[in-house]
């Protein structure tokens, strides 16, 4: 902990101080005093603006004095001879001299004391916000009522944020609305709604008044709509200027309100409403969707219907629909990853004693022939020949569906005939 | 085969040739083969080839064998007696279920069945045909198969053999309504040839195909006329033998 007080003496004080010397002290008291340093003794080499030997005090990087020559006490009553109010808690001491001195100096002796600041009167800019009270090594803010003061214990505003709004419905005003807002505010208003809804912000013109912008189009009090991905305003001025809806397409809004010391206007108030997030209304190829809305959002769910002859495909499974829901960022569920496509009968199975053509796609529609080995073999049921791929993924014959067709050997027809000689 | 001649089994490809048997059989699908109950009364799991004409051993090594699954003989068989010749042959009819379905080809096809409608019905005149591997006027058995045709008769005629062994008595042999007469003429099956079809062409439906009539089943003395089972009379057991005793795929 620094001292509050201290001592600085030449080198070899009180007797004469040697050539070409130069020597720093940094003089520290505790945060929130200043200094008071003093000389009772100067014997310098006297020279113009101190060239040759002298005694330097610096702080903040200022310099507050430079030092040199003979004095004295001019007040008999006080060893003073020269002394410096630092309002910082540091300063530097800097004793140099040069090489060459043709009479004896026997340099300084000096003092510090810490000293109470002022924090309150002492400066230009006044560090609280509203009350300053000072006292010995520091000071502190305080606020009138209703205000609190902010975590920068410096600046009193009312108490005005973390609000947080979660109903789907709402309506939010700055701090005494419609009389005056407080000055030197910060408010921070948050929506908070399930994901899939976003929040919609209405405003009427005449609900808004506050402390117009600068000439650079700065406002001093503002308002200002914050979502994850956009930022709305800041807005100030007689009047709304912004949009009067604004869709700010999140399901979360971070309000700011904020005010600086003047100026104080009846402020603001909105509403704002959930609107389930909307989901596009996509085309999907070769299929309808059940049912059918002009806009779908949030939560609703579709049941999407291949057409006649496509088919859903998942691993070893297909069906002819499946479901997607609205979700909370708008997009579909699964929608990209399923898709109609053509029903695919696949290679039609081979039968016993017979053959299939090779068909040219396997697709719904497509049609196949079977044949059997004759002359050996005939189909067992008339008809039973051609197949045709179905909306459900089998072939199908006019006479046996499903079944196959059936190669069965013909009978009673010799590949050669018997020929006898007898009459 | 008496008065018969070498033939091809192409112009008989529904004959079955059962090997320790030395008998004869007709297919009538894939899965099944009819003979003469005496033929398999006693081997429930009889060898059997179909597509060769010969059969040397060489030659059935090339042929289609035919495994039995099993044999089902006519309920009405009466079995052997203990002492002495058989003497009814009524009923002498057999099915046998194969393991495996029979590949069809030129020298593979089965015979007809008949229907039970009087269209199907064999006439005293119509000419059949038999085949077989057995005896001839000169041989006890042969490796090449023969075939001859032959008329339908009526039964008498087959009463009325006499056969060259005087102590034969005809009458002490049963004959029914079951069994056929065919031959005359010299021309007749044998031993060896039991269990094969007496084909008849028939043109039914415009399609003229031959019709399993009969089996050869025995008869007094080869070279006369022979009595053949009449298969007409068991079509209701054929069938309700094979779809009883079929695959699920096969109804």
């Amino acid at each position: 902990e620094p001292a509050l007080h201290g001592e600085i003496l030449s080198p070899n004080y009180p007797q004469a101080y040697p050539n070409e010397v130069k020597q720093t002290w940094d003089v520290e008291v505790p945060e929130g005093f200043g200094i008071h340093l003093y000389f009772t003794h100067l014997d310098v080499e006297l020279s113009e603006n101190c060239l040759y030997d002298s005694v330097q005090i610096v702080s903040g990087g200022v310099e507050e004095g430079k030092l040199c020559g003979q004095r004295t006490s001019k007040n008999p009553s006080s060893p003073i001879i020269e002394e410096f109010h630092i309002p910082y808690n540091k300063l530097q001491v800097t004793f140099t001299s040069d090489f060459s001195n043709e009479e004896r100096y026997t340099g300084f002796a000096a003092y510090y004391v810490a000293v109470d600041v002022n924090e309150c009167m002492d400066f230009a800019d006044v560090p609280c916000s509203h009350f300053c009270n000072n006292f010995i090594g520091g000071y502190f803010c305080s606020c009138p009522p209703e205000y609190f003061l902010q975590d920068d214990m410096r600046n009193c505003g009312v108490n005005c944020s973390g609000d947080v709004f979660t109903t789907l419905i709402g309506e939010i005003a700055s701090p005494n609305y419609p009389n005056p807002y407080p000055e030197n505010s910060r408010c921070e208003y948050q929506i908070r709604l399930e994901e899939g809804f976003q929040v919609v912000v209405t405003m009427k013109r005449e609900d808004f008044d506050m402390e117009p912008a600068d000439l650079e189009g700065n406002c001093p009090d503002s308002l200002g709509f914050v979502t994850r991905d956009q930022r709305f305003g800041p807005y100030c001025g007689n009047g709304f200027p912004g949009p009067l809806t604004i869709e700010t397409k999140s399901n979360t809004v971070d309000i700011v309100f904020q005010t600086d010391l003047t100026g104080q206007k009846k402020g603001w108030k909105l509403r704002y409403h959930g609107d389930p997030i909307p989901c596009p209304k996509e085309v999907s190829a070769n299929s309808i969707w059940e049912p059918e809305k002009a806009k779908y959002v949030f939560k609703d769910v579709v049941k999407i219907i291949c057409v006649e002859g496509f088919e859903i495909v998942q691993g070893s499974s297909s069906s002819t629909s499946f479901y997607s829901t609205c979700q909370s960022n708008g997009k579909w569920s699964d929608i990209s990853r399923v898709k109609c496509q053509p029903v695919d009968c696949g290679t039609p199975e081979p039968v016993r004693n017979g053959n299939v053509e090779e068909p040219e796609d396997t697709l719904f529609g497509s049609l196949v022939r079977y044949a059997c080995e004759e002359p050996y073999y005939y189909m067992e049921h008339e008809g039973s020949a051609e197949y045709q791929c179905s909306v459900n993924g089998t072939w199908v014959n006019e006479v046996l569906g499903a079944e196959l067709p059936k190669c069965v050997p013909v009978c009673g027809v010799p590949s050669e005939a018997f020929e006898m000689k007898q009459r | 085969i008496f008065g018969g001649s070498f033939v091809k089994i192409e112009s008989f490809p529904w004959q079955v040739f059962f090997r320790s048997e030395w008998a004869g059989g007709a297919l009538l699908d894939e899965h099944w083969v009819l003979t003469a109950a005496h033929v398999v009364e006693g081997n429930p799991h009889p060898a059997m080839y179909v597509g060769s004409t010969t059969v040397q051993t060489s030659e059935l090594d090339k042929a289609q064998a035919l495994t039995a699954e099993r044999v089902f003989i006519h309920p009405g068989w009466h079995p052997a007696p203990s002492q002495g010749a058989r003497k009814n042959f009524d009923n002498d009819i057999a099915l046998v279920r194969l393991k495996e379905p029979v590949k069809m080809g030129p020298t593979v096809s089965p015979i007809c069945l008949p229907g039970s409608a009087s269209k199907y019905n064999f006439s005293v005149g119509d000419l059949g045909m038999i085949s077989g591997w057995g005896k001839t006027e000169k041989k006890d058995w042969v490796l090449r198969l023969r075939g001859a045709k032959l008329p339908i008769t009526t039964l008498d005629m087959c009463q009325e053999v006499r056969g060259k062994d005087s102590q034969v008595e005809p009458r002490s042999y049963v004959f029914t309504e079951n069994m056929l007469c065919a031959g005359g003429a010299g021309v007749d099956s044998c031993q060896g040839d039991s269990g094969g079809a007496l084909a008849v062409k028939k043109l039914i439906e415009k399609s003229p195909k031959f019709y399993v009539a009969g089996l050869v089943s025995w008869g007094l003395e080869c070279g006369t006329h022979g009595i053949y089972t009449k298969v007409q009379n068991y079509i209701g057991w054929i069938r309700a033998t094979m779809q009883e005793n079929s695959t699920p795929r096969e109804d």
